[in-house]
């Protein structure tokens, strides 16, 4: 029985430029998994959640952008084309769940849009630099709990053309798509080169029993000068089995004392 | 009566929202910002329990009693900031973002926030060209007292301003803007440093984004606050 709640994936990913990489995600999510340890790989440690270009610093194929007129050694996008700063982010997990329980994979946010493949099986994460993403991934786990990751990140769709004299926002195109728009650059800023693309968020896997609790919403009203105050609280649940699910929603409100002390 | 159980029937396949029985307090200590006084949190807790699984799912959250109001002060055409009743002398910062490459970590928003409080602020603006800021960002906010001023990804110079002018209609998707932009109100709407939801920086969205979000954003009927706090409920 896998342990309920999230675990975030934050160590043992890897990353290759997808221009260097002649396999699909199918074959490296089946027979042809990556690792570091072959020689003619062109895998590298990677950091998640990271940019692209904090994976490469990290592997010292860039220079840091922070130093000197470094940021100029690094190729831009505009330059580089789209497909150079599209990277594959693999790694493994394990998950042995039990009956009647359910996993998510969740992306926190991604920039700007992916491709996932688990363990053969191929799923599209829309567009968008600020949005979750959640895949029900319970049908597709590996019976022995070991699973493969792996991930395509694109850049995004409109990472535009710095002009000669930057300027605030560079030529603007950026603006066309739901993103973070700094990345052009701007007075106080140069451009960044990867317009940070990547996994910028944590990734987890969330296990839970045939009932989901999402998004859930607080909001106090106060009354005869805060010393009358209401908590109402909203929840969002989701019923994956196949029967009716009888359930008991508890809320606790408590105060922390101090080390594992509490006053509820 | 603060823990509180409340039993449902859920269909199979469905997907419900369910609000729960208020919970009431008496006098509870109210979080201000920093500067003004203590930034009391509780830690709420919210599980479901599956008669036939057992306990199904859980989620917590440390959460601030608070009243945040803000309106245009006629007298001097700017923005009064009032919490829990009390007008804020608004002492903030820009914020664009902690690290161009997105190396975004509980200690550096923790260090970072921290200096803001020791600068002596009481608000951070989160830059309209910068982040929909990360729940981390706004958990050390929550505890060292620093309102947020949250603006949307809309800037003078990439939609509608500039030299030249820039996408005068703003993002080419519309309906992924308001995907993107109702997931990051669910994603931060409960942190009680959240003081403020701005469309843009130096512009406002084009005009349906900006309805919608308006429409979104608006305080549900239930919450509308009376003027003063002395009415029974």
């Amino acid at each position: 029985m896998a342990k309920l709640g999230k675990t975030n994936l934050d160590s043992g990913w890897i990353a290759a430029r997808s221009t260097e990489i002649h396999l699909d995600g199918i074959q490296l999510t089946t027979t042809h998994p990556p690792s570091l340890s072959s020689n003619s790989s062109n895998w590298i440690e990677a950091v998640v959640p990271g940019t692209v270009l904090g994976t490469l610093l990290k592997n010292k194929q860039i220079p840091d952008p922070f130093y000197g007129l470094e940021n100029d050694a690094i190729i831009d996008i505009a330059d580089s084309g789209r497909d150079y700063y599209t990277f594959w982010f693999f790694t493994t997990f394990k998950c042995a769940k039990s009956a009647n329980q359910h996993v998510d994979l969740n992306f926190r946010a991604i920039n700007y849009s992916a491709e996932v493949y688990l363990n053969g099986h191929k799923k599209i994460l829309p567009k968008g630099m600020f949005r979750r993403h959640s895949l029900d991934i319970t049908d597709i786990l590996h019976p022995d709990g070991n699973n493969l990751l792996a991930v395509l990140v694109h850049p995004p769709d409109h990472p535009g053309i710095i002009p000669p004299e930057g300027g605030q926002g560079g030529d603007h195109e950026i603006g066309k798509d739901v993103a973070a728009q700094y990345v052009e650059g701007w007075d106080w800023m140069t451009p960044i080169r990867d317009r940070n693309t990547g996994i910028w968020d944590e990734v987890s896997i969330s296990v839970t029993g045939p009932v989901k609790l999402t998004n859930p919403h607080l909001v106090s009203s106060f009354f005869d000068n805060y010393t009358r105050v209401y908590l109402h609280s909203t929840v969002e649940l989701e019923n994956r089995s196949a029967r009716i699910a009888e359930c008991s929603l508890n809320i606790q409100v408590s105060t922390e004392l101090e080390g594992n002390m509490f006053l509820i | 009566e603060h823990h509180q159980t409340s039993n449902l029937s859920i269909p199979p396949g469905a997907h419900i929202d369910y609000t729960l029985p208020q919970l009431f307090f008496y006098k509870p200590n109210l979080w201000w910002p920093n500067g003004t006084g203590k930034q009391s949190l509780y830690n709420v807790e919210i599980t479901v329990e599956d008669k036939g699984f057992g306990e199904s799912d859980s989620w917590s959250q440390h959460f601030g009693f608070r009243k945040i109001e803000s309106s245009i002060d006629n007298a001097t055409g700017g923005r009064l900031f009032k919490v829990n009743g009390q007008p804020i002398f608004i002492r903030g910062g820009n914020w664009i973002l902690s690290d161009g490459l997105l190396r975004l970590s509980k200690e550096r928003y923790e260090t970072d926030i921290k200096f803001h409080t020791d600068m002596n602020f009481n608000m951070i603006r989160c830059w309209g060209g910068g982040l929909a800021e990360r729940p981390e960002f706004y958990h050390y906010c929550d505890i060292y007292g620093l309102l947020v001023w949250q603006e949307f990804w809309i800037t003078g110079d990439c939609d509608g301003r500039g030299v030249p002018v820039s996408n005068p209609d703003g993002p080419l998707d519309h309906g992924l803007f308001l995907i993107c932009a109702r997931d990051t109100v669910k994603l931060l709407r409960n942190h009680p440093s959240l003081a403020l939801w701005v469309g843009g920086n130096e512009q406002t969205p084009p005009d349906d984004i900006n309805k919608a979000l308006k429409n979104d954003l608006k305080l549900h009927p239930l919450f509308k606050f009376p003027t003063d706090t002395s009415n029974s409920l």
